[in-house]
């Protein structure tokens, strides 16, 4: 595995998108796994709806069957997967732009621009999440959101965050290990998220957290995506 | 409450030392005219507005504890100073509980090696 590696520099990370008030983050994350894996089988980054996601995407989880994606009332990244996969696809952004609000649904399959071919979960493994990562593309993650309402840049790495309330759903893109922490007079290894509360927030939309101990339940809750390829459509 | 030994880092008894003029040097209502001009924000009436800048105190008070809990990240205010973390919690995340079928499919275990 590469010491760092960064999906932005590879061409699969669109710009950083913002949610509004609108508790849709599960659509964003799954938004920004298949762009990647679409990118990964053909080349072309395509910003991905949220929207269609939003206002389509009921599906409920296996196990609980009261527990299904609710547009802005939240919703789980591997529901979506499994909704991309039954209804065909995800449209584009443009053509299935995002307002923030729960609306009805107007998919147009004849639409379609990126479509699932699979998906997994990934084990909480820190070097099995960094090879799926480096092969597959940007993964989805959940994280404890409980330090992000405060946070402005740097590596976050707090003392005690609890790993079993993941409460957001984000993209993980990448990883470094330059991330020096005066405190600890060393450098710090840490995952690099995409988040999907606008530019204006973290770094430029970003928000680094160290590496190491499932701070945050970041290692907890990762799925990876792989797009069909144009021929296989 | 009590922290487990896996939650703690070596490194726990190293703590950052503040400058404990800050608070005497900006205070809060600097802070919320600030926050207000940067992000934009209004409110409709002056209780909305009085209490607005409650929460938001109690946010300057949260993210300079967050400072101390996680001193290699930068904390402070940002847009949503203003909102309570209930409100927070219910307008910006989203993310339903995972309850793995026995089925789902795990990623196969790739060489991390070379």
């Amino acid at each position: 595995l590469p010491a760092d590696f960064d999906w932005r520099d590879h061409g699969a990370v669109t710009l950083v998108k913002d949610q509004g008030s609108c508790g849709s983050c599960w659509s964003f994350s799954t938004t920004g796994a298949l762009e990647g894996a679409h990118f990964l089988a053909t080349g072309e980054l395509v910003s991905l709806s949220e929207q269609q996601l939003v206002d389509c995407d009921h599906q409920c989880d296996p196990e609980e069957k009261n527990s299904c994606d609710a547009g802005c009332n939240g919703g789980l990244m591997t529901n979506a997967y499994e909704y991309a996969l039954k209804a065909g696809g995800l449209q584009r952004e443009v053509d299935y732009p995002y307002t923030g609000k729960d609306g009805t649904c107007k998919f147009d399959k004849t639409k379609v621009v990126a479509s699932v071919a699979n998906f997994s979960v990934v084990s909480l493994d820190e070097d099995q999440i960094a090879a799926n990562l480096v092969k597959n593309g940007p993964l989805s993650i959940g994280i404890n959101a409980v330090f992000m309402q405060t946070y402005i840049g740097g590596v976050s790495c707090p003392y005690i965050c609890s790993k079993h309330m993941l409460d957001h759903g984000v993209l993980l893109v990448g990883y470094g290990t330059a991330g020096y922490a005066p405190i600890r007079f060393k450098d710090k290894p840490y995952w690099i998220i995409k988040n999907s509360w606008g530019e204006n927030w973290g770094e430029q939309g970003y928000y680094k957290i160290c590496r190491g101990r499932n701070v945050c339940g970041v290692d907890s809750m990762v799925s990876t995506v792989a797009a069909l390829h144009m021929e296989d459509k | 409450s009590t922290v487990a030994p896996k939650e703690t880092d070596d490194d726990l008894l190293i703590r950052q030392v503040v400058s404990a003029g800050d608070d005497q040097l900006l205070s809060a209502e600097h802070h919320f005219s600030s926050f207000k001009a940067r992000f934009g924000k209004a409110y409709e009436t002056e209780e909305e507005h009085d209490y607005r800048f409650e929460v938001f105190k109690a946010n300057l008070r949260r993210a300079k504890t967050h400072q101390k809990l996680d001193p290699n990240a930068v904390h402070g205010v940002t847009k949503f100073s203003d909102l309570t973390p209930g409100e927070f919690r219910k307008k910006f995340l989203g993310l339903k509980r995972l309850r793995l079928p026995a089925d789902t499919q795990k990623a196969p275990i790739l060489p991390t090696n070379d």
